[in-house]
């Protein structure tokens, strides 16, 4: 981007390729500075915040900078000598819900080119019964050749590809060009000049916004699909036809003050329209609470047409007051499964679980948030799943993230905006209709090794199971899987063959680009997983998970939590080179950069956070004057 | 006088400040079922400053435990302490102490007053002097609850409601007029309040500069935070 009417953006393109599931994208940018005199050049992408950044590049004057990864740490180092020089140094940070922001500027020389190439990767997640490219475009003018490319290649075929965008408009739609085979598809979008001015004439871009491609592949084989490239194997397992399991939930909703307004009415609505949802062999219960803890039924309820409607009208009614004390309304809410599980009233196969809403800190009863937590723990006793929604800006993430780990569950965070509402029943859609539980995946144990997880508690209509591996043997001929589950009925339990697919005999014409695409899948997921490792369990476990996940990182090029790129930009006419960093932001420095970015200002939350003085224990109540 | 209720547990503070016309007295603690009052009343500065701001300050305060018999009266000269129909008059220019069935007393010269009653509360009260020809100021007095937890849970009292702790919640933090104090929204007691993220003044460690307590000041009076309004706290003497 630039606002200089003597720079001109040659070109952007962006070409993505998908190989079974495991996207790779690179974001081009050509930019001329047609000046006498040097100028300032914004290299402003977005992407994904699951995508980790493997790539980055510039090419100045015939000179290729090209990013390294490194170990943060060291890198932190570089960047504060940097900075103690007076040099500016992070590149990315967040931006909305789904997206980060990669931003760097050179200086260019009269008339000289600028190349920028940013590469990430990325395993898409089967949501809602599909899977979601998402390619944010936002070019500030016209550009000479503007171009956006995907590729898609799934061997199991493909049951729908759809692409939409934004910016879209009725003229810009036919331009969509899409072609889908069996197991490929080419989604392409690329507008002349003219094509992307807002009117004729004017330098303003239509192009502006989302560019969404949205697809499933064909599920016919029980035990799944298993791919083996180059001695690495992925299984992606999300057999069809199978029958929900019915569930036991316990709704557990902080109705503290924090609630009050927009969060409370948007809270009601949802549980509403989820109560609707509900399947009636399915049990639930409501619980709200402040400080204290008001329970609708001493039980859990059969989800009958009339009970959900008698639930519908209480949660309707629920009204926000006093503090936050969720230590007793989980413990509330679990004892209560508890009770029902012993006494035999809730179906045997079913799965039992709770959903936590709340907005903010834990400031009643238990405040501490490890001695929730280690209370949480110890009720489930690893016999329910928990589900923890954060709802705004305020709430600690890390302790409920934490907290659903820990007990199989995941934690999401619900943005405050006019579609909470809808973002609450998304999240509970995704986890309404359980149809496996206890799900282990067995591979031989003497062909595979550094099998990423291979046991989940759950698996849910409309995701997946993903598992990668290691091939000790490369001339597998053969590759025996069993998948064992708890299903409805009966024990879940399949077996298959996976044999070696011969990518050249599937895709002729392309075997360029495939690669080490299914290593690079099994070392995203390994580091994905060594990531959440390091957040749970005893201190030693996560030591070792940390070690690891950085490892991997850099030997596998990845920006994560754990690792930095440096992009060393050109010496400035004073001899000086200035780092540049580019980090993986964690979900907790999203929620700070939220926080900073609604006061407006930064350098502000040292003073709000800052610790009052305190001279004993006991709470002390003061008149004086100054 | 600025009030601060110091939250230790929550690893915070609220504030607001109180004032009205010099010469007004109001209750800070109020306890009939331990038989505890204390009620304080207000100066102004000797005249009003070139800013015109009325700045008032506590001189005097009337402590009395009806159940022990004991009475003091606590003013920027002196300390009378009244037991059984027994009187004391202490200075503030002596380190004194009285030790009494019911009550213990500490005078630190020019300092601190500490009174301890029986089985009942602990509090200090500090001596601000100013020089005596200061054009504006005059010595005022602070007042600082440190044990309460013998009180009834029925205390109230401008001071006093707090003590058994205050359920709120803050949200919303967003830029205030000055950069070092945002603004944010308070839940408490039923009600919403717009709050400021500032500091007051402990002065128990350092009399003479304080030590800073970053707070959540509720403006007007504490409106919204305190049980109904501060003229409800006016009372028309100090025992």
């Amino acid at each position: 981007s630039t606002n200089e009417a003597m720079v001109e953006v040659l070109s952007v393109t962006v070409d993505c390729t998908v190989t079974n599931r495991f996207a790779h994208t690179v974001m081009t940018s050509v930019a001329l500075n047609k000046a006498n005199e040097s100028k300032e050049i914004f290299f402003d992408v977005e992407l994904p915040k699951s995508a980790f950044i493997t790539n980055f590049s510039m090419e100045i004057e015939g000179k290729v900078y090209v990013g390294e990864v490194k170990e943060k740490e060291k890198a932190k180092k570089q960047y504060e000598k940097a900075v103690s020089s007076g040099q500016t140094a992070g590149l990315v940070k967040a931006s909305g819900r789904k997206m980060e922001k990669f931003s760097v500027s050179v200086n260019i020389a009269a008339e000289s080119n600028v190349t920028f190439i940013l590469t990430y990767e990325e395993l898409l997640q089967r949501k809602l019964g599909q899977y979601e490219i998402l390619i944010r475009v936002k070019p500030k003018s016209v550009v000479e050749q503007f171009q956006i490319s995907t590729n898609i290649y799934e061997p199991q075929g493909l049951s729908h590809v759809d692409a939409h965008a934004t910016f879209l408009s009725n003229e810009l739609l036919p331009l969509v060009e899409k072609t889908v085979l069996d197991k490929k598809a080419h989604i392409s979008f690329s507008p002349t000049v003219e094509q992307q001015r807002t009117c004729p004439g004017c330098d303003g871009t239509l192009i502006d916004g989302d560019f969404v491609i949205k697809y499933d592949v064909n599920r016919q084989e029980k035990v799944g699909d298993i791919q083996i490239v180059n001695g690495y194997f992925v299984h992606f397992f999300a057999p069809p036809d199978l029958p929900r399991v019915p569930k036991n939930v316990v709704f557990v909703i902080d109705r503290s003050g924090s609630m009050m307004g927009t969060k409370m009415a948007q809270t009601r609505d949802a549980l509403v329209a989820i109560l609707e949802d509900l399947h009636e062999e399915d049990h639930f219960a409501l619980l709200q609470f402040d400080s204290d803890v008001l329970s609708w039924k001493e039980s859990l309820t059969k989800a009958t047409k009339q009970n959900v409607a008698e639930a519908k009208d209480y949660a309707r009614s629920i009204q926000d007051n006093g503090a936050t004390n969720i230590n007793q309304a989980m413990l509330d809410g679990i004892n209560m499964l508890k009770r029902d599980r012993q006494a035999n009233r809730l179906p045997e196969r079913s799965i039992d679980m709770v959903i936590l809403l709340t907005d903010g800190m834990p400031n009643f009863g238990e405040p501490n948030i490890p001695k929730i937590q280690e209370n949480v723990r110890s009720a489930i006793g690893g016999n329910m799943s928990l589900f923890c929604l954060g709802f705004g800006n305020d709430v600690d993430y890390n302790f409920l993230d934490v907290m659903s780990k820990e007990n199989k569950g995941v934690a999401r965070r619900i943005f405050e905006a006019s579609d909470a509402t809808l973002q609450l029943q998304d999240f509970y859609e995704e986890v309404a209709s359980p149809l496996l539980l206890e799900v282990d995946l067995v591979y031989p144990d003497n062909a595979v090794d550094y099998v990423t997880t291979s046991h989940f508690p759950q698996l849910f209509n409309g995701s997946e199971i993903v598992v990668a591996g290691r091939l000790t043997d490369n001339d597998l001929d053969n590759f025996l899987v069993e998948v064992l589950g708890q299903g409805l009925e009966d024990n879940f339990k399949v077996q298959g063959q996976a044999g070696v697919v011969d990518w050249n005999v599937m895709y002729p014409d392309e075997t360029y680009i495939f690669g080490d695409f299914t290593e690079r899948l099994w070392a995203y997921l390994t580091i994905q997983q060594l990531l959440e490792k390091s957040k749970t369990g005893p201190a030693d476990e996560k030591a070792n998970a940390t070690a690891k996940a950085l490892e991997m990182s850099l030997q596998y090029s990845f920006v994560t939590p754990l690792t930095s790129m440096v992009v060393t930009k050109p010496e400035t006419e004073d001899g000086t080179d200035s780092p540049l960093i580019a980090d993986k932001l964690t979900e907790e420095q999203r929620q700070q950069a939220e926080r900073l970015r609604s006061m407006a200002y930064s350098g502000f939350a040292s003073n709000f956070f800052s610790a009052p003085v305190q001279y004993a224990y006991s709470p002390v109540y003061l008149v004086d004057g100054d | 006088p600025h009030f601060i209720i110091e939250l230790p547990g929550r690893n915070d503070s609220l504030c607001f400040n109180i004032n009205n016309v010099p010469g007004t007295i109001f209750n800070l603690v109020r306890d009939p079922e331990a038989g505890v009052f204390v009620n304080g009343q207000i100066i102004g500065d000797k005249k009003i400053p070139p800013d015109g701001k009325i700045n008032t300050y506590f001189w005097r305060f009337g402590i009395v435990h009806r159940t022990l018999g004991v009475s003091l009266q606590v003013t920027t000269q002196y300390i009378s302490v009244s037991q059984d129909g027994k009187d004391a008059k202490l200075l503030w220019t002596d380190t004194a102490s009285l030790k009494g069935p019911n009550v213990d007393v500490v005078v630190t010269k020019d300092g601190s007053l500490t009174v301890m009653l029986k089985r009942s509360v602990k509090f200090v009260i500090l001596l601000h002097k100013v020089w005596k020809k200061h054009p504006y100021h005059r010595d005022y007095l602070g007042f600082y609850t440190l044990d309460t937890h013998l009180l009834s849970p029925s205390v109230h009292g401008l001071l006093g409601q707090f003590y058994h702790g205050i359920e709120y919640e803050v949200t919303d933090l967003r830029p205030g007029e000055s950069p070092e104090k945002p603004d944010a929204t308070m839940f408490a007691k039923g009600h919403q309040l717009n709050v400021t993220r500032g500091w007051q003044r402990d002065f128990r460690r350092d009399v003479k500069n304080g030590e800073n307590v970053p707070c959540w000041f509720i403006h007007n009076n504490g409106s919204g935070l305190i049980d109904g309004a501060a003229a409800d706290y006016v009372v028309s003497s100090l025992f």
